[in-house]
């Protein structure tokens, strides 16, 4: 009959919205349980959080001229269940310090180990040329060195005011 | 400005975003 079909939708509907609760619940608890890490990110552009909606982020880390790459990074890049160690620095802040393919291979390289993957790349900053007797050999012109964290962080949500603190920072 | 994400991992080793940091401003 329609009243108990009514009565059934009703009371799936309401399933989910249960659901639904105790999953943002969980996400809150696990969120404040966490240990907390702060990450370098490039600039967020502040006309995409006075949008209203969300902003794009991208966790970079740009080493200095010549830092060599973290160890163990590529092995595991594009692996969907790898790993990613993070060590801190001197201006308490986080780094990525090596990867692997578990959580104990991934320890070896930082105190602090997380789900995901990175990629390191070495450019060039200055346009090839051929090495000469008057140049600085090909090896030793300056390099940067990027690093890109790929670990599930991608947009932050904001509202009106805390987007305004940000564009007056910015 | 230098920014940062500020983030949570968990002991699943999950990363869950809790904020940002623009120049010493923190929204989370």
């Amino acid at each position: 009959s329609p009243r108990a079909l009514a009565l059934r939708i009703g009371a799936v509907a309401l399933l989910l919205i249960v659901a639904l609760i105790g999953l943002l619940v969980r996400e809150d608890r696990a969120r404040a349980g966490g240990q907390e890490v702060r990450l370098a990110m490039e600039a967020v552009d502040p006309r995409s959080l006075l949008s209203g909606h969300y902003a794009a982020l991208q966790l970079v880390e740009r080493l200095e001229d010549g830092a060599p790459c973290p160890p163990d990074l590529e092995a595991h890049y594009g692996h969907n269940d790898s790993w990613v160690a993070l060590s801190p620095t001197a201006d308490n802040t986080h780094q990525v310090s090596g990867g692997g393919a578990t959580r104990d291979a991934a320890l070896r390289h930082g105190p602090v180990v997380v789900r995901g993957q990175a990629d390191c790349r070495q450019a060039f900053l200055a346009p090839p040329r051929e090495p000469t007797e008057d140049g600085p050999p090909v090896e030793e012109r300056p390099q940067e060195t990027f690093i890109t964290l790929d670990i599930g962080v991608d947009r932050f949500y904001a509202d009106q005011t805390k987007a305004e603190a940000l564009e007056a920072a910015l | 400005p230098p920014a940062f994400a500020i983030v949570s991992i968990g002991q699943d080793g999950r990363a869950r975003l809790r904020g940002v940091e623009v120049g010493g401003i923190r929204a989370d």
